[in-house]
């Protein structure tokens, strides 16, 4: 399954 | 700011195709190419001291390279889950037909984004050289063509384009970048759409211009932003 390795937290 | 850096990042993508498309023995991956964005984004959130944060999987399965954009917007999060893909030097986004274990990639990420709530997007990594097609497509977004170098586009949508006469046939950069309605938008336009109108207008926004009919995703409170097993 898909599985995101990393997380981009972008906070406007 | 945020959305300068988003054009720059695009900007240099093209470049480093374009560099590397015109050397016979120069390569480049699009590895390599999303693990130069982790790192830049990362640097900007050190050095800029913008708000961006980046976590990487706990899970040590997880080799992939794959993105989950997270964006924040008064105390709403709204989850992107992101598959990167760059244009071939044939003009064909090849590796969109990509199957793992007999199962479409893009099929496991829609799972995925309906599993979890999110939107799902491809991020799209080109250069492009045909003049007369990329002045039509810079004149009518008002930006110089480089800033395509980073582009997305809806999963779903894209799905629907991938089947031809019931064959799979990878579509091309001038397939998915024409200006209309359901096309892919440059990378800096996902700034630009969440800062001038609020998350659900973005959502609103993203989905007229790609895809009518995607499931809506949710929108969640910081408390409810699943953060167990991230670093």
């Amino acid at each position: 399954s898909f599985a995101p390795r990393y997380r981009l937290v972008f906070s406007a | 700011t945020l959305t300068d850096w988003l054009r720059y990042q695009a900007i240099t993508v093209w470049d480093r195709i374009a560099f590397c498309r015109r050397q016979p023995h120069t390569q480049v991956f699009e590895t390599t190419l999303t693990q130069n964005l982790v790192f830049q984004f990362y640097q900007l959130g050190k050095r800029a001291r913008l708000g961006v944060t980046v976590y990487e999987s706990a899970h040590e399965r997880r080799n992939g390279n794959d993105l989950e954009l997270v964006f924040e917007v008064d105390n709403r999060w709204l989850h992107v889950p992101c598959q990167c893909k760059i244009l071939h030097q044939h003009n064909r986004y090849g590796g969109i037909n990509h199957q793992v274990q007999g199962q479409l990639q893009l099929d496991l990420l829609l799972e995925y984004a309906t599993r979890t709530g999110g939107l799902p997007v491809y991020l799209l990594y080109n250069h492009y050289s045909d003049p007369t097609f990329n002045e039509s497509l810079s004149e009518h977004w008002k930006i110089p063509i480089e800033e395509f170098g980073c582009s997305f586009i809806s999963a779903r949508y894209l799905k629907e384009q991938l089947f031809i006469d019931g064959r799979i046939k990878a579509p091309s950069f001038s397939d998915l970048h024409r200006p209309h309605d359901q096309s892919a938008l440059p990378f800096s336009a996902l700034t630009t759409l969440l800062t001038q109108n609020g998350i659900h207008q973005f959502i609103h926004r993203y989905q007229t211009n790609t895809h009518p009919t995607d499931t809506p995703p949710a929108v969640f409170l910081r408390n409810e932003l699943d953060i167990d097993g991230w670093d």
